[in-house]
């Protein structure tokens, strides 16, 4: 019965994950190997296709200012744009894990504060291969090349993500293990500033353990990948806490950056 | 911290609340 009660975890979290995250890993394979049947992603790996691009792809908002804009800061608004929905449906996922929404409300804005950037970088590696990323929910792909020759500070914003990616992909997830990965994540329990540690630490061992059983199952050959992705959760605090840093500088450097009120709440006193 | 973080909070309270995008 304990195994079924666990399995019966791994199916919810699973069945909010599809709900919550409009983007799957499954689905964005599927655009990249050409297998949907619709268009294929427009390719954007140079300054002229980039217009073409902003032109064809139908983006969810249309940030003000944007013509007379320069190149990286249009890409980087709507990065931060994406972040935000990000946020949205990461907080509807949290709502969704058992026991997360009666858990004290500071804690809950704790476990999100810190939590989201590192699920956003955890699922961020199914948009992306070695030569770039899906953009617009799959309508576009934007190669590692082109961000890399951005200009300074803003090349050095993707490649690090990219290059966790590379080794995040190589354990061979699927959507159903991600997602409860991602839970574990969210409920850590060394959050600073948390009031009430114990009830946060009983959810995430339950979630813990019915993610070493969905990997026995979907990967009966890979003994070690528990352990593995465990240490994937210290890979992504170094990211996040460089993602950061480089947010600092481009908020001193960068005077026509604006950041958004909610990554605002979310970056001040992080790390 | 909820007064610090308010959007955050009001996205706990209602996910469907405009975050003005």
């Amino acid at each position: 019965p304990e195994s079924a009660d666990l399995r019966a975890l791994a199916k919810h979290m699973f069945e909010s994950y599809n709900k919550a995250f409009p983007i799957t890993k499954a689905k964005s394979r599927a655009i990249m190997a050409g297998k949907t049947g619709d268009k294929s992603p427009f390719v954007i790996y140079d300054m002229n296709s980039l217009k073409a691009g902003e032109e064809r792809i139908k983006f969810k908002q249309t940030p003000l200012q944007e013509q007379n804009t320069e190149v990286e800061i249009r890409i980087f608004q709507r990065c931060q744009f994406r972040s935000v929905e990000a946020v949205r449906e990461i907080t509807e996922f949290a709502k969704s894990i058992p026991g997360f929404i009666n858990l004290d409300l500071n804690d809950q804005v704790t476990l999100l504060k810190y939590g989201v950037h590192e699920v956003i970088f955890s699922m961020l590696a199914s948009l992306m291969n070695k030569d770039g990323l899906l953009i617009a929910a799959g309508q576009g792909f934007m190669t590692r090349e082109f961000l890399k020759s951005l200009r300074k500070p803003f090349c050095d914003i993707m490649e690090p993500k990219f290059e966790f990616a590379m080794k995040f992909n190589g354990l061979g997830l699927n959507d159903c293990d991600i997602a409860i990965f991602i839970a574990v994540v969210i409920l850590s329990g060394d959050r600073p500033g948390l009031i009430n540690v114990k009830p946060i630490e009983e959810l995430q061992d339950s979630i813990l353990q019915a993610l070493a059983l969905q990997l026995k199952i979907s990967h009966p050959d890979s003994p070690q990948l528990f352990a593995k992705l465990l240490q994937k959760m210290t890979d992504l605090r170094q990211i996040v806490t460089e993602h950061v840093q480089l947010l600092h500088t481009i908020r001193k450097t960068e005077a026509e950056m604006s950041l958004h009120p909610l990554l605002q709440e979310i970056y001040k006193d992080l790390y | 911290l909820k007064e610090k973080h308010k959007i955050l909070h009001r996205l706990l309270q209602d996910s469907t609340s405009p975050v003005d995008l």
